[in-house]
């Protein structure tokens, strides 16, 4: 089973069409293996991305170089996932 | 023993539990719902779908659909809520009880039963099907990039390792192909909605262009119209408007081949969030979330009832 230990979903509330260049630019970069929850499309609607733990480093290196303001959405996304396991573990038990 | 009357709505469910519930609503409700199955997945599971009806033969229907994007739980949640909701309140609902003397609704719960075992066991991210890629490691298209509506255009992948990959060919998904069968040989659905998570939109054609849709100031007024009666419940907002202009153009949607097929009343929801969980909504907010849909819902149902064509 696939785990999330220590990957994080960060939101960035878009500013302007530049960031979204920029984030589109960092979409189309596979090497990061990053994971579009919300896509840059306008500044009405904030962009989610999954980063894995071993990208996070790089990403937000690069959010913060260009002055793209970010907020952690997720900070552990396996945190909240065992507890949604637990959940149905218990409720399947009910 | 697991009645419809003692399941759990407010949980997240496997798909066998979630199948089983199925015939428990069937049995509960004898002379209104039926199970039917439209096919198998790419892996060999059924695909049902539950039909509500009074009588009659191919009386003008409307098509829900939940869950299409495996880990969008919240979605195939209110799906299996919403099936209930109609069940228990035909009789009871005028207008509901009203609309199912005449149409009929079909509403399928697991729309990609693949892809939902397999983020239930194994990536809980997994967005797609599961269908082998010739040449390609990577499994699985996009199944609401495969339909014949712009295919392959702006908005979709040519790589079979991305989310959106649209697939070798317009309907080449088994559960695309189930459904399209299954439309066109009824050829009376009077509205198509698909239910999606997350984000908070309720959508209209076009996807695959920015043109407006012909209806299109019809279908903002009636979504509009929606929109708020699920705001009332909760204050949830909403955007409304059409996919290319409210998100991004993306080719190869349902919602646009049930339009071009003449299926005027085309609509697809993303359903709540809560700002800070995206796909891991918590279970406690399935309720609410099926609930404010379901006010949404029924004023599009309501209204395709009134304006028939």
């Amino acid at each position: 089973e696939k785990v999330f230990i220590g990957d994080q979903v960060i939101r960035v509330n878009v500013e302007s069409e530049e960031q979204i260049r920029l984030l589109r630019a960092l979409e189309q970069d596979t090497y990061w293996d990053l994971d579009f929850w919300l896509h840059p499309v306008n500044t009405e609607i904030p962009v989610d991305i999954r980063v894995p733990y071993s990208s996070l480093y790089a990403v937000k290196d690069y959010l913060r170089a260009h002055n793209i303001q970010f907020s952690v959405m997720i900070s552990n996304l396996q945190e909240l996932l065992d507890e949604e396991k637990a959940e149905m573990e218990e409720n399947n038990m009910m | 023993e697991r009645s419809s009357k003692s399941f759990n709505f407010g949980a997240y469910h496997p798909l066998e539990t979630i199948y089983s519930w199925m015939d428990d609503l069937v049995a509960a409700h004898p002379n209104l719902v039926t199970k039917e199955q439209i096919g198998t997945s790419y892996e060999g599971r059924p695909m049902y779908v539950l039909k509500f009806s009074t009588g009659g033969d191919k009386r003008p229907a409307i098509w829900v659909d939940s869950g299409i994007h495996s880990r969008e739980w919240v979605s195939q949640a209110t799906g299996v809520w919403t099936a209930n909701k109609i069940a228990s309140d035909y009789g009871t609902d005028a207008s509901l009880t009203s609309l199912l003397k005449t149409m009929d609704i079909y509403l399928l719960i697991l729309a990609n039963p693949d892809g939902y075992v397999h983020s239930h066991t194994s990536n809980r991210m997994w967005r797609k099907t599961r269908s082998q890629n010739s040449g390609s490691t990577c499994r699985g298209v996009d199944p609401n990039r495969n339909w014949d509506a712009g295919f392959g255009g702006p908005g979709a992948s040519t790589n079979p390792c991305s989310d959106s990959y649209h697939g070798p060919s317009p309907h080449s998904e088994i559960e695309v192909k189930n459904v399209v069968n299954l439309v066109k040989n009824h050829g009376n659905f009077k509205s198509f909605i698909s239910i999606h998570a997350y984000s908070q939109l309720l959508m209209y054609p076009y996807g695959y262009t920015c043109k407006d849709a012909f209806h299109a100031a019809e279908l903002d007024s009636v979504g509009r119209s929606a929109v708020q009666k699920l705001s009332s419940l909760h204050g949830t907002t909403y955007k409304v408007g059409s996919i290319c202009k409210i998100i991004y153009q993306a080719s190869g949607g349902s919602i646009d081949w049930s339009y071009n097929l003449g299926i005027k009343y085309s609509f697809a929801f993303e359903l709540r969030d809560t700002g800070r969980y995206g796909f891991i909504l918590p279970a406690n907010q399935i309720i609410p979330t099926a609930s404010e849909t379901w006010l949404a819902l029924k004023d599009i149902m309501e209204y395709v009832h009134d304006h028939s064509y």
